[in-house]
């Protein structure tokens, strides 16, 4: 069981260091590091981001919108011990400024070439860099979806 | 195997029956607050099985079915529509539909390929395309903000419980 | 007390309504109700919340969006209780659509008129209607702070 | 009365002085994740006389002063000038400094208008112009999403409380 957990923490590690790389154009450094490598499971699991041409700092004394970078590039990692055929994500850049919006739609856009992505959004940013876009709207107290142009040239 | 369509009905916002067709790559959805995105990726979830209405954002499995002032008690149906051209899933068929009919009388139905069949039967199928009702594949609205907040130990036992 | 706090009360729950039409350009309706009217501290206070083209839901069936529209008309409707001369809000923006940030941001807009509204934002929505704009940028590992020049005709 | 302007030094992610000029109206402040917007928000209660580095998102005053691998251990310093035409704040003059200083050596020395006092004298001056360094006129990042899920009860209570 050990090295089961040992083997899947190294891929995960080994996945969310490439995105977070992703996600600061390559100029930070991020990585997963267990509290107690030689019992992983009396120790826990902590998170270590290097921003670029800020300090590493611990994902609790992170901000806000950090948080959520790492924490989506922890999921995303996650997503890669069991590949599945499709994902559906509610609003995952909610908290993101626009940089940081821009370069995980475009992490997401390169992801679902062989896959499925589909994502909820209220930004523009990502909303332009989608294959396709279905509007949802509320018309006589029900729910209506229709198609939007979806844009191949992103507006930001 | 991807999604090709999903079709509601009488769930949640979703009254007269919408079509929502997919394809493979990157989709978004998006609308104003309280149109019905977060419904559709629950509907999703209600198709393939969900069993607890908490997880679903419902008091209860009727709280889910569409309430309306003009009609009575309706059903939720939510139909799910895989494009199924590698086989993934078990059956000999490029199309396999998952639907699942729920009355206010208690009855919740499913059917694949129109044929009905029982909930575990469903899920055995799906499973071996690796498709379940819940995991790290659907992500919730405000999943984000909760899984920045947790310590360093919970994060450790998510990764033990995924292997 | 319970005279005080019945005061109290009603005047918050006519600045909420006042507030929750103007969030809904006056085709919705919004209301405070306490679960105990006679002894209300034996009884919590409830929210009820009526969007246009929709039914009457409570606050715990609303959407994120709808919830988050709410909480920043309750929140403004309880600072009206002990004016204050300044407010400084966090990305109370976060969750809300295109139409809802734009709706607050005029609301703030014309509140801060006798007032000082500080609103830390990454919409451009928000910050096309400030009246002054601050960025705030990291450079050589510190903060920095510049003015940036603030548009009077709001870009969406 | 209002904000005329906050300068911030070795406090959080600000270690050369940085001033910020505001007036009446509507601001806003904006820039990317992590850059510092709601340190500022920390520096103003700081300043207004905030005890819990837990409300300033620290876990000691101590780890409040900028962190820097050029220099040592230096002082944290926040000043808020207030526009006091009006005399709300009972001091004669028409502008108003409130500043703190916090050295890691652990004295935390108050000032108005550059003389030393002490915090009590600072709050009771501060609260006749109704400033206070913890209300609702101040929203943290995540109180919408915090306060848009409690119950019945607590809202009640919050209402209670502020009578
Ligand atoms: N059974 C039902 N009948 C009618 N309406 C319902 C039912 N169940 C939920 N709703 C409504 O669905 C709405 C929420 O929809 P949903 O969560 O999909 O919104 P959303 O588009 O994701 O919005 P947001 O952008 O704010 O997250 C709420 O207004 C809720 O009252
Ligand atoms: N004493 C300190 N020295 C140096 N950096 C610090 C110190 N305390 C906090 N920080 C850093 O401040 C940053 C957080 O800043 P802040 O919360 O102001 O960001 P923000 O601009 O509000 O971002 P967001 O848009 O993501 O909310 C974190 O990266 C944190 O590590
Ligand atoms: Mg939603
Ligand atoms: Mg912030």
């Amino acid at each position: 069981k050990r090295d089961a957990f040992m083997s899947a923490f190294n891929r995960v590690n080994d996945t969310f260091q490439s995105l977070f790389a992703e996600m600061t154009d390559g100029q930070g450094h991020g990585r997963m590091a267990l509290e107690n490598p030689d019992s992983p499971f009396e120790g826990g699991l902590d998170v270590f981001l290097q921003f670029p041409g800020k300090p590493e700092l611990t994902m609790g004394s992170a901000s806000g919108g950090e948080k959520s970078v790492a924490t989506v590039c922890y999921l995303l990692a996650l997503q890669q011990i069991h590949p599945m055929p499709y994902y559906v994500m509610d609003e995952i850049d909610a908290h993101l400024d626009v940089l940081n919006t821009k370069r995980l739609a475009t992490l997401v856009r390169s992801r679902s070439k062989g896959s499925q992505f589909i994502v909820i959004s209220l930004k523009d940013t990502t909303i332009s860099r989608a294959d396709r876009v279905y509007g949802v709207f509320q018309e006589k107290g029900m729910s209506q979806v229709i198609s939007l142009p979806a844009r191949a040239v992103a507006v930001d | 195997v991807f999604i090709k369509r999903i079709d509601i009905r009488g769930f949640k916002t979703f009254s007269k029956k919408v079509s929502i067709s997919l394809d493979r790559g990157f989709t978004v959805i998006t609308g104003p607050n309280g149109s019905g995105k977060s419904n559709i990726l629950d509907g999703l979830k209600f198709a393939l099985g969900e069993l607890s209405p908490k997880e679903l954002r419902g008091a209860s499995l009727s709280d889910l079915v569409h309430k309306s002032q003009a009609e009575g008690a309706r059903s939720a149906h939510v139909a799910v529509q895989f494009e199924n051209g590698d086989r993934r899933i078990p059956i000999e068929s490029d199309l396999v539909t998952i639907s699942r009919e729920f009355s206010k009388g208690g009855e919740g139905i499913y059917r694949l390929n129109g044929r009905r069949m029982s909930r575990k039967q469903v899920q055995d199928i799906l499973s071996s395309a690796d498709i379940q009702v819940s995991g790290f594949n659907m992500i919730a609205q405000h999943a984000i903000t909760r899984l920045a907040e947790i310590g360093s130990e919970e994060r450790r036992r998510i990764l033990e419980e995924l292997i």
